[in-house]
């Protein structure tokens, strides 16, 4: 589904430049649920941008189902991060302005679904991440936790075939987590959607096919786990 | 050293008004290491903000060192705030324009400490944290955890008698985050630094000597632990 041949980030900071990936290669299969884990700092956050294509390498190819993103026109790729991929950010990046509702409902605006139909998959959505009490919050008058779920909602709303979520359980409890997870782990064998995610818990890390340890910029281990 | 007697907390939400504590009842003695845990949403931060007087109780009253806080002046909380109360935000609250050492540095200029001292002190806690390669870094060119890691070292900076942490392990792997979760310990130990800090975190909860339980804005349960 998903290939990175040789793919390297760098950042400038000032005269320094900063190697924050090396010469990554890695293949993900449709319908894998892998998850991304090492230490802060090693890299996650700007591989799983790079996957969701937030971001562009500096260098080697990221090909999304056979097509060099690379070589895709900007109209091509928003339509593929609007419509195929669902992203989770590690800081939430909700619109501060919209309550929880117009929050999720925002992308299926933009692709022109139908208000009814907008409706029926928002209040759907709210209830399956326990958010139904808290409709008509702002993000700044939610716990860190139910602005995390928002974003988690906000990503499943277009039925992408591929979720890609940074840390998409930081701030919530564990039992919180888990039935969350449980959802995904669901769409995940009924729908075959991919999951792509980052995370520091080990207990999330169970719910993963395959892991992939980094470090430092570079993939260190590959761990393979029964499903 | 702390003291909520029948502390309650109202948000208003256009006509709605939300109950986020309701009849808080909480003593809290110097060179406690107090965890409060509870599921998203249940008044975790609420609570976190009255104690470090970042908000005010909608009922009830909050003592510090047995002044009551409503009847100090905004001076005398002011200076409070920045002398003796260091306070960790769950989503960092850092200074986009600074880059860490000054977001570090920051509280020190405010309490005018001298030029050399505070290049003495910001280093030291730079290094404890571990992020000595990443001085020159702003809050966007650092990663979640490494964000995590200047809010916690700003914390540290003035030297504070209490620290109150919202989840400050949140974006940290478990190395990183037993590391900083060390130092603090040592600091309550040897300094007998009051450490008060919500966490969804079972390993975090370790560190306690006693954990709070709340649940829907009520402290659900007590538990004593050893030191
Ligand atoms: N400004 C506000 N207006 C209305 N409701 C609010 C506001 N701020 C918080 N709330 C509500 O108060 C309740 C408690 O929020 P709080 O942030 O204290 O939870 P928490 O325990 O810290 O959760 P988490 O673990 O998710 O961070 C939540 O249900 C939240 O929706
Ligand atoms: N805009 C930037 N400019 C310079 N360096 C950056 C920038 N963004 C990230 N970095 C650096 O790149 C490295 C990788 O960052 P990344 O956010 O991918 O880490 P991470 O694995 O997600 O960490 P965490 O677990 O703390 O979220 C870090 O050392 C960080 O300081
Ligand atoms: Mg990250
Ligand atoms: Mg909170």
């Amino acid at each position: 589904l998903l290939q990175m041949e040789n793919v390297s980030k760098d950042y400038q900071l000032g005269k320094a430049v900063i190697h924050a990936l090396k010469n990554i290669n890695l293949k993900v299969e449709k319908g894998e649920f892998l998850s991304i884990v090492g230490p802060s700092g090693c890299g996650k956050t700007t591989m799983l941008n790079l996957m969701g294509c937030i971001d562009k390498p500096t260098s080697g190819v990221l090909k999304f189902q056979e097509a060099d993103l690379a070589n895709m026109s900007d109209n091509a790729e928003a339509d593929l991060r609007l419509g195929k991929i669902g992203f989770i950010f590690q800081s939430f990046n909700l619109i501060p302005v919209l309550d929880i509702f117009e929050n999720i409902e925002f992308p299926l605006i933009l692709n022109k679904t139908a208000k009814r139909k907008r409706k029926e998959r928002v209040d759907h959505l709210i209830d399956i991440v326990g958010l139904s009490e808290f409709v008509k919050h702002k993000p700044d008058e939610l716990s860190g936790g139910q602005r995390q779920r928002v974003a988690i909602a906000r990503s499943l709303v277009n039925n992408p075939s591929v979720i890609i979520a940074d840390e998409p359980t930081a701030n919530l409890d564990s039992e919180t987590g888990k039935s969350i997870l449980e959802v995904m782990k669901k769409l995940n064998e009924e729908e075959k959607v991919t999951f792509i995610f980052s995370t520091h818990n080990p207990e999330v890390m169970q719910y993963a096919t395959r892991v992939v340890h980094l470090r430092d910029g570079v993939i260190s281990d590959f761990e393979k786990r029964g499903a």
